[in-house]
C-alpha cells in the first residue's frame, strides 16, 4: 500500500 | 501586556472548534500584526497554521511578543459561555500565568468574566516554503465537507485529481469503490456556490480521510475552501476568514 509521509520531510526545522 | 477586543466571540470559537481534535496544547502567538498559531499533531502528518490579524480586533494592543500557551480543551469549556455574538475581550500581562476573557452582551447589559492558567510549550515552528501549486481548487466548503465524510465510509484514502476542467475525488475499500467528479462552474448568482480550477498541470495524489474529515470541522468559518496540490507536497486545506485564515498542510500518502 501507500506510506504515509510526515510533514518534517517536507518543512523545515529551525 | 495584550489586550483584544473580538466583536463576534464566534470567530475564536470557530477557530477553537476547527483545531482542537487536531492539537491539544499549543501557543497562541500574540505580537502587534496578530495573534497566530502553528501546530502538528502528534503523529506529525498534519499541521495548521491560523492567523487572525489585528485588523480583525478593534481596538487591539500587544507592545511585546506574548506566547500564550493554552489547552486547547479548557479554552473550549470557557468559550462556551460565550455567545457567538457576544463581544470578547482578551487580556493578558507581558509574561503571564493567566489568560482573562470577557464576554459582553451586545445589549451590554451582561458581562461574564473568565481567567484561564497557561502553561510552558516548547513547541518547534517548522519553516513552511512558499509553493507554487500546480492545482488550486476553491469550492464551497460543504460540499468538501460532504465527499469527505461519504468517501470515508468506504475508504482510509481519498484520491484527488484535479484537471484543465474538473476535479476527482476518488477511493476503493473492502466493500466497494466510490467517486465524485466536481466540474468546473461560475454560479453567478451564489458565488460561493462556485468551483474553480487553476491549473498549470494535471495532478493526482493520495491523502488519509480521516485528517481531511478533521480539517472540514473548520468549514463554519468560511462557505469556500481552497485546496492547493502539487506532486508530492502536502496538501494545503485553507479556509479564509474576515481578517485571517486557519491553514491545513497534509502530508500525502506515497508509493504503492
Amino acid at each position: 500500500g501507500r506510506k504515509q509521509q510526515t510533514i518534517l520531510s517536507f518543512f523545515k526545522q529551525p | 501586556m495584550l489586550e483584544a477586543r473580538l466583536e463576534q466571540a464566534g470567530v475564536l470559537k470557530k477557530v477553537v472548534e476547527a483545531i482542537k481534535d487536531l492539537v491539544q496544547d499549543c501557543n497562541f502567538d500574540c505580537n502587534d500584526s496578530g495573534i497566530a498559531l502553528q501546530a502538528m499533531d502528534n503523529s506529525h502528518v498534519a499541521l495548521v497554521s491560523m492567523s487572525l490579524s489585528h485588523e480583525g480586533f478593534s481596538p487591539y494592543r500587544c507592545d511585546r511578543n506574548i506566547a500564550l500557551g493554552i489547552n486547547l480543551n479548557s479554552l473550549t469549556k470557557v468559550l462556551r459561555a460565550a455567545q457567538n455574538e457576544d463581544i470578547l475581550t482578551l487580556k493578558a500581562a507581558d509574561s503571564p500565568d493567566s489568560l482573562n476573557l470577557v464576554f459582553e452582551n451586545t445589549e451590554r447589559d451582561r458581562s461574564s468574566e473568565y481567567d484561564i492558567k497557561l502553561m510552558d510549550i516548547d513547541q518547534e515552528h517548522l519553516g513552511i516554503p512558499d509553493t507554487d501549486y500546480s492545482a488550486t481548487v476553491v469550492l464551497p466548503s460543504a460540499e468538501f465537507q460532504r465527499i469527505c465524510r461519504d468517501l470515508s465510509q468506504l475508504s482510509e484514502s481519498v484520491t484527488i485529481e484535479a484537471s484543465k476542467s474538473s476535479v476527482k475525488f476518488s477511493c476503493s475499500g473492502d466493500i466497494g469503490n466510490g467517486s465524485v467528479n466536481l466540474r468546473q462552474h461560475q454560479d453567478l448568482e451564489k458565488p460561493d456556490q462556485s468551483t474553480s480550477i487553476e491549473l498549470v498541470e494535471p495532478v493526482s495524489l493520495t491523502f488519509s480521510l480521516k485528517y481531511l474529515v478533521n480539517f472540514c470541522k473548520a468549514s463554519a468559518l468560511s462557505p469556500t475552501v481552497k485546496l492547493s496540490l502539487s506532486t508530492d507536497v502536502p496538501l494545503l486545506v485553507e479556509y479564509k476568514m474576515e481578517a485571517g485564515y486557519v491553514r491545513f498542510y497534509l502530508a500525502p500518502k506515497i508509493g504503492d
